[in-house]
């Protein structure tokens, strides 16, 4: 699963002003340790990076199937991959 | 740049951008560059006279390769740089040069210094484009936020930089990058995301449209964006071609070698090598021309992309054949400078027709390519690039995008020595129409601090104008058509009018709300996204043509429809417009009330606007609604389609 995986956003909206980094933090590696039957150390390689200062989110490694069953987590607005853009 | 902003009307000494306007506070706008990052040494980027950094930035300088610290001075106060996103996803990771937010590539120098370069004297490219250098807002600060390399940018490392570039404080955002259209959904797509955070705390994003040229292809298409087009200058750099027969011909280029004599020349196809036909090697592809033949030879080569790249590479399999010189016939960017390797220079297709008629009905046909020249003034400017990407807006056609025009063909600005062994650059590209832009935000953010991002808008697009130069419509290249707001939004900008738009269209993070609701966004989503109590049911309006846009599109028009809007007054506290209509054709426009009296500053007022069809018309009509008084024109665009 690890090879078929894509690096996906996971878009969870606004951050409440009183939203600790750190607690952010723990929630992103709890939510994907939930699709990684509760395996934080499969969470912890598989989370890339934590966005937690003008909006909540983050990104990781997931497979398609995972990637589904996150976009249907609580707090999660969308799923999206890691697409490329190009300069104009 | 060295002419985009006298050619605009800003003055050239660096302490007065705008005649009239003091904006010495554009020390305390910060502006952030989600781009390729930053060569510091460049002297636009001095920090002469600069006075310390402003209260309240919680920026850093991020060190890393080739970059400290103490890289950072009092004009690039902040320097980020960001890989997870690129280094998920690319294998060649031992070509990602500079890991810091140095730039190696120089995109990212070009569009900061374009927008917020400081003066730099008796600058040029190779002698062409002299003169001095500067950006619009030359005293304000940049925050440089590297999530760019070679091959692209990833949606991981845009929103980080976002999410960075919200909490460092920065007060305008410039992206000259975006997806390929048809673009994705607003929650689905980084830099709508991203923006549309940004714009609720506060930050003017600016991006630019794209460069796919057709109809529908603008991308970057979030109504919280300001979304640019390109068009042109009156500065073109040419190179002569004398033709045997006598006849002067002019194109387009940047390479600056002359053929001393007359050579022969020949259509590429006539040269064709190997398995390819005479037509695959009239494009002058790799590998595809003989040798023996090219040998001397000019040879007249098609065009059928779009990159400058290409364009270039063609120049380099002219040379690599033995080839003296080149004219490349390409109808959609002829008006593109290229520094081609040898003696080349670009025409359109009807140019290309006239030589190769002089080629084939000659015996012995001959021709000589002179060095590129800076001339200025010889045609109608501005005009709209031909690459530019186009509206309607392919996401919600309620909304028009492009939003505005600014210069974005041959602009001159500062690159990275990394990338070529050069200090300026000339680039053309909707990438150098956004930051014209950003620098013209900078400055009415330095004079209207607490003015919020639509209403520097509003106040950008409502003082453009559709007239050109010579007071004549504004025209879209190659073919010169007249342009109408799919090819300029509300139309090319008015630095010398923003700072006094009279009357603005300002919207709040509460009627972004309201929008969403209007396109389908449930009350669970929306509370997801903003994280507050709001319900749609509480949204006071329906449909997306209600947001209070500078702009009206109404994309299916069914015999009537009614738009409302809303008018800030940001003139004197007493004030009389009265609407004038110019409408789109086929459709009657009436205003209600089509008289407006201000008595106080910001006093709020609104109007409608009814449409009813009369003839219908085939397709898009585009007409315009101004408020006039004796001081100031307020006008928007007005698209609409019968259905």
């Amino acid at each position: 699963s690890i090879s078929s995986s894509k690096v996906y956003v996971v878009y969870m909206g606004s951050r409440d002003n009183g939203d600790d980094p750190d607690e952010i933090l723990k929630l992103n590696h709890l939510m994907l340790a939930s699709i990684h039957q509760g395996s934080i150390e499969k969470a912890q390689d598989s989370h890339l990076y934590s966005y937690v200062h003008g909006f909540r989110g983050f990104a990781a490694k997931l497979t398609h199937d995972q990637a589904s069953q996150m976009a249907k987590m609580p707090g999660v607005v969308s799923v999206f991959p890691n697409v490329k853009r190009k300069l104009h | 740049t060295t002419h985009s902003w006298d050619f605009m009307g800003l003055s050239s000494e660096e302490t007065m951008e705008i005649p009239g306007f003091s904006t010495k506070n554009q020390v305390n706008v910060i502006i952030g560059f989600i781009d390729t990052g930053i060569w510091p040494e460049s002297p636009s980027f001095s920090d002469v006279d600069m006075p310390p950094v402003p209260a309240g930035w919680k920026g850093e300088c991020q060190s890393g390769e080739a970059f400290n610290v103490s890289t950072c001075n009092r004009k690039v106060i902040g320097a980020r740089y960001y890989l997870s996103g690129y280094e998920a996803e690319e294998d060649s990771l031992e070509m990602v040069s500079y890991r810091s937010p140095r730039d190696s590539n120089g995109h990212g120098s070009h569009t900061a210094s374009t927008a917020a370069g400081r003066y730099v004297a008796d600058m040029n490219y190779k002698g062409l484009a002299a003169g001095g250098a500067r950006g619009g807002s030359p005293m304000s600060r940049i925050a440089v936020y590297k999530t760019c390399w070679d091959s692209g940018c990833y949606d991981v490392d845009l929103l980080a930089a976002f999410d960075d570039a919200i909490r460092d404080g920065v007060h305008v955002l410039s992206l000259s990058l975006g997806p390929e259209a048809p673009q994705g959904e607003y929650f689905t797509d980084a830099i709508s995301v991203g923006s549309f955070h940004a714009a609720s705390h506060g930050v003017v994003v600016v991006s630019s449209a794209g460069n796919e040229g057709q109809q529908g292809s603008a991308t970057n298409l979030a109504p919280w964006l300001l979304t640019v087009a390109a068009s042109s200058t009156d500065r073109d750099f040419t190179s002569d071609i004398m033709l045997g027969n006598g006849a002067k011909i002019v194109g387009e280029s940047l390479s600056l070698m002359d053929m001393e004599t007359s050579t022969r020349i020949i259509s590429a196809s006539e040269a064709f090598a190997g398995y390819f036909t005479p037509y695959q090697s009239s494009f002058c592809l790799e590998s595809s021309l003989n040798r023996t033949k090219a040998r001397g030879r000019v040879l007249i080569c098609r065009h059928a992309e779009s990159s400058t790249e290409s364009k270039l590479q063609k120049s380099v399999v002219v040379k690599e054949a033995g080839g003296a010189g080149m004219i490349l016939v390409d109808e959609a960017d002829k008006d593109v400078a290229i520094p081609f390797v040898i003696p080349a220079a670009m025409v359109g297709r009807r140019t290309g027709n006239l030589i190769l008629s002089y080629v084939n009905r000659t015996r012995k046909p001959t021709s000589r390519i002179f060095s590129a020249k800076t001339v200025i003034g010889s045609r109608q400017a501005p005009r709209i690039a031909s690459f530019s990407s186009k509206g309607p807006n392919g996401l919600t056609p309620q909304i028009l995008k492009p939003d505005v025009t600014a210069p974005g063909l041959n602009i001159l600005a500062a690159w990275s020595p990394a990338a070529s062994k050069k200090d300026f650059n000339i680039l053309s590209g909707t990438s150098m129409a956004a930051p014209h832009i950003t620098g013209i935000v900078a400055l009415i953010k330095s004079v209207h601090p607490s003015w919020s991002p639509s209403a520097i808008k509003s106040a950008i697009m409502t003082t453009a104008t559709v007239r050109n130069k010579h007071r004549q419509p504004i025209t879209v290249d190659p073919e010169g058509r007249r342009g109408n707001a799919f090819d300029y939004g509300a139309g090319f900008v008015s630095p010398t009018r923003v700072l006094e738009p009279g009357l603005i269209y300002d919207a709040s993070p509460a009627d972004y709300k309201a929008f969403l609701c209007s396109i389908g966004y449930n009350e669970k989503s929306l509370r997801l996204i903003t994280r507050d109590n709001s319900t749609c049911q509480e949204q006071t309006f329906a449909a997306p043509s209600d947001l209070n846009y500078p702009s009206i599109a109404v994309p299916s028009l069914n015999n009537t429809y009614t738009v409302t809007r809303t008018l800030t007054n940001v003139g004197y506290a007493k004030n009389i417009y009265r609407a004038v209509v110019y409408p789109p054709r086929g459709i009657n426009v009436t205003v209600e009330p089509s008289r407006i009296v201000f008595d106080r500053y910001g006093q709020k007022i609104s109007f409608r606007v009814n449409f009813q069809v009369a003839a219908p018309p085939q397709g898009y009509a585009f007409g315009f609604l101004t408020w006039r008084n004796r001081k100031s024109r307020v006008t928007m665009p007005l698209v609409a389609q019968v259905t």
